[in-house]
């Protein structure tokens, strides 16, 4: 989803 | 995770260290915003709710944590240690929070990549980050003295968004899936918050109010 890329950061 | 990211997530836990640093060795927490440290500690909150239902990697999760358990050591510090809570500059720091947290809030309800509890408060998260640091400027203003931890807080803070716009540029060309707009909006005021702060922190300096500590 979406949502979730980039959710690896602080 | 690239040495931008890595850069960035090191210097801002490299300023609140600092931070407590400052209040732990002086026993006071003159010249810092509490209203600044509560939104900090709002933003970790929201944004760390996924905690909860998502993991990415261990240095992800221990950064959190530490991220959490820092801000409210901090608020802890300010409110209830009995010297540092006497030298914190209740008067003087006045700002409002809802007049930050309502506009975000509602920002994040109406600009978002999905319409859930989550997603919601991780966007608003983002919203409140790139703002959070006013409190602590209009402080500055206004009492226009900044010492050499708090200068050095500041500046550390300024980095890591710096070092993080970095990171995504360096991202946007390496993984072409990874586009986050509404991140890279907020970053990308936040860090212009940070350019104004420190033309307040030079001015200061430049006047020579108070810069060295004894």
């Amino acid at each position: 989803s979406p949502s979730s890329e980039g959710k690896d950061e602080l | 995770m690239n040495l931008f990211r890595l850069a960035g997530d090191m210097s801002h836990l490299f300023s609140i260290v600092l931070i407590l640093l400052k209040i732990y060795t002086s026993k006071s927490c003159a010249g810092l915003s509490m209203k600044t440290q509560e939104l900090y500690t709002l933003v970790f909150v929201t944004r760390y709710l996924d905690l909860f239902y998502s993991y990415v990697s261990l240095y992800n999760t221990v950064m959190k944590l530490i991220f959490l358990a820092s801000s409210f050591g901090i608020l802890w510090y300010m409110r209830y240690h009995k010297q540092v809570k006497q030298t914190y500059d209740r008067e003087q720091d006045t700002f409002r929070h809802y007049i930050l947290v309502v506009p975000c809030a509602v920002l994040a309800l109406i600009v978002n990549n999905e319409l859930s509890v989550t997603e919601v408060l991780w966007t608003f998260s983002i919203y409140l980050e790139a703002v959070a640091i006013l409190p602590q400027l209009v402080l500055l203003q206004r009492t226009k003295n900044v010492d050499n931890l708090t200068g050095q807080y500041i500046f550390f803070l300024g980095a890591y968004r710096a070092l993080y716009i970095l990171n995504w540029i360096y991202r946007y060309w390496t993984e072409p899936k990874y586009r986050q707009y509404l991140v890279w909006a907020a970053g990308l005021v936040q860090t212009g918050l940070y350019a104004d702060f420190f033309y307040y922190y030079l001015k200061s300096w430049q006047a020579g109010e108070k810069l060295r500590l004894p």
